[in-house]
């Protein structure tokens, strides 16, 4: 991308414009290209491959969280919750680290909380036998609160160590859907006797600036504990979460890369830089 | 919003006396910041911005008493004119059935779409039915199913099959013999730049001939829009646009900037998750919304 040599006022125009195409948003873009001419002229970079070097360590530092590992509560089950809006990839993503878990020898129950959608149940019902993980379901229709609550007693009784809840997409305006989301979080403190290990927003990495608002509300809402950004297989470069973390400072905790069980990489802030200025 | 951001730019430049044509820049400024914001594709920003920089100029805006009022309107208009005027209009075979095929990237609403477009048709006076060709997703061909019976559209599936280009061959076929007129087929998600997927759309499109190839595409998309839209676009020859989940609270730049790289017209918006959420698209309105 950066074909010159020297650096002057072009480079940073083309810088700028890189962040802009990777829906870094525009306050955002300003602050960091600030702090780039800083280190630019503390270090004397003469060189545009050195800027770009500096570019990315700008970015990588402002994303790196010590908090990006998955939490694992002290008694068991740990309860991991998701939550978006719709489409983001919450199934699929559940299915992608119930294989992780199960991978490193753990037992997993799948909370099938999405009661609302048209084949919600089945869809993540196929997901739990290909991966081996058991599934803890109701009718359609039925109260998500409940088989959240129905999946914690089940995994305390039998000690399962884990329990991913799926919830249904839902748009962050609508006020009745963001308080059934509270809801399935009260119910789900209730029943583990603190609240859930891990609040994850689910993010399709498509999403433009609207990814912080989403973060916003259902942090706002619910609080959130991590963010997993999705569909990063495509074209989408995700610059998006230097606003969410600028602004929340929530932590990501994994990238989707595809739509397999295995298509899951925990967070590298190095690579998602790198990634970023492709 | 951009009006506010304007005046505060026209209310700063009055204090340094007689605004210049240079002044015109820092209108510009705000409005390219604005369109970002918006999700507006930089390069249709910039585009846009040449475009509005041309009007401002010509028409000796700065001149006016209220020039961020002007460029304000100057902008409406060239946004609604961007986003397309033509009514929703089908493109109706002369001998049925009309055959609608549905594509897009993975989550943005196509098996629901699907089912909305269904309703739509109904309320038209025509007879639809579904194909469920998504053989690849997890129950897909079953919520297509579900869909179907809650709004008594009939669905053709085949659980069994792994060739999407067959199932569809047959759907068609099973259309004419039930005399539905127009059929709706569903397609599995995939990434534009997935080769074998793309191909096995063109298949789709040369086994059916089909009436119309709709991308439905989410208004939350950021600036990969022109990126998607053009490849669907150059592989499959898209006849219109239907950009799903406006009930959010994104602005919807995406809209104007697959608009605009296609040129092909926006029919249809999602404005919820059930069946009768669908609309059809009033650019004028739209406009608005990417203006904030
Ligand atoms: N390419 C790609 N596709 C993905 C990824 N994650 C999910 N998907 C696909 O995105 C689509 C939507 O995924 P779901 O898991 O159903 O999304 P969801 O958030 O549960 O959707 P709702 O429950 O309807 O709100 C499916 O086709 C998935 O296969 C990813 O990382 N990469
Ligand atoms: N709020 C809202 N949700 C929508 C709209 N259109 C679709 N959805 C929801 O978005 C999610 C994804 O819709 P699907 O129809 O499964 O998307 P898809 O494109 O078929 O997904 P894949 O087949 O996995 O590629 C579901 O939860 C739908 O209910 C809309 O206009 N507004
Ligand atoms: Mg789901
Ligand atoms: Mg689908």
């Amino acid at each position: 991308m950066l074909g010159r040599g020297i650096v002057d006022e072009q480079l940073f125009d083309d810088l700028e414009d890189a962040l802009t195409s990777a829906d870094v948003p525009v306050r955002v873009v300003d602050s960091i290209l600030e702090s780039l001419r800083e280190r630019v002229r503390a270090d004397r970079l003469r060189d545009a491959e050195d800027v770009r070097r500096a570019l990315k360590e700008e970015i990588a530092e402002r994303l790196r969280d010590a908090r990006s590992q998955l939490r694992r509560a002290e008694t068991a089950p740990t309860v991991l919750l998701f939550f978006g809006v719709n489409g983001a990839g919450k199934t699929t993503t559940i299915a992608k680290v119930a294989q992780m878990l199960m991978e490193r020898g753990e037992r997993v129950i799948l909370a099938a909380a999405d009661t609302f959608r048209a084949a919600a149940i089945d869809q993540l019902e196929i997901w739990a036998s290909r991966v081996g993980a058991e599934i803890v379901r109701a009718q359609p229709g039925g109260d998500p609160a409940a088989v959240v609550f129905d999946a914690i007693t089940a995994a305390k009784a039998r000690g399962i160590g884990y329990v991913l809840a799926d919830t249904a997409g839902r748009q962050h305006t609508k006020t009745s859907l963001m308080s059934e989301l509270e809801k399935i979080g009260r119910v789900t403190e209730k029943a583990l006797g603190r609240k859930a290990d891990e609040l994850l927003l689910v993010l399709d990495g498509n999403t433009g600036q609207n990814a912080i608002r989403q973060a916003e509300e259902f942090a706002r809402v619910m609080g959130v504990t991590g963010v997993v950004v999705t569909k990063l297989d495509g074209t989408p470069r995700g610059g998006a979460v230097l606003g969410i973390k600028q602004s929340l400072g929530i932590p990501i905790k994994f990238i989707g890369i595809g739509e397999k069980p295995s298509d899951l990489k925990p967070f590298d802030a190095d690579e998602f830089a790198e990634a970023l200025m492709e | 919003s951009l009006a506010s951001a304007l005046s505060g730019v026209f209310g700063r430049l009055r204090k340094r006396g007689r605004l210049s044509e240079s002044d015109v820049d820092e209108f510009l400024r705000e409005i390219r910041i604005a369109l970002l914001e918006a999700d507006v594709n930089l390069a249709v920003a910039k585009q846009f911005i040449a475009r509005i920089r041309e009007r401002a100029v010509g028409e000796h805006v700065i001149e006016s008493l209220t020039p961020d009022q002007t460029v304000l309107t100057i902008i409406h208009s060239e946004l609604t004119q961007l986003l397309g005027s033509e009514p929703v209009r089908f493109n109706w075979s002369p001998s049925p059935p009309t055959v609608i095929v549905l594509c897009g990237l993975q989550g943005s609403g196509k098996t629901t779409t699907a089912a909305k477009l269904a309703v739509w048709l109904k309320k038209q006076g025509k007879s639809p039915m579904l194909a469920a060709c998504d053989l690849q997703r997890p129950a897909a061909i079953t919520q297509l199913k579900v869909l179907g019976d809650s709004i008594e559209t009939p669905v053709f599936a085949d659980f069994d099959s792994k060739d999407p280009v067959s199932v569809a061959r047959r759907a068609k076929q099973e259309c004419s013999r039930l005399f539905r007129d127009v059929l709706i087929l569903d397609t599995a998600g995939r990434l534009q730049i997935d080769e074998p997927l793309m191909q096995e759309l063109a298949a789709i499109k040369t086994e059916l001939r089909p009436d119309e190839v709709l991308l439905v595409a989410d208004s939350t998309t950021g600036q990969e829009s022109t990126q998607i839209a053009e490849r669907f676009d150059e592989r499959l020859s898209l006849t219109g646009l239907i950009f799903s989940k406006t009930d959010g609270d994104t602005r919807g730049g995406a809209v104007l900037s697959m608009r605009a790289v296609t040129g092909k017209p926006v029919r249809f918006v999602g404005i919820g998750e059930q069946t009768d959420a669908l609309e059809p698209f009033i650019p004028d309105r739209f406009a608005q919304r990417i203006l904030g």
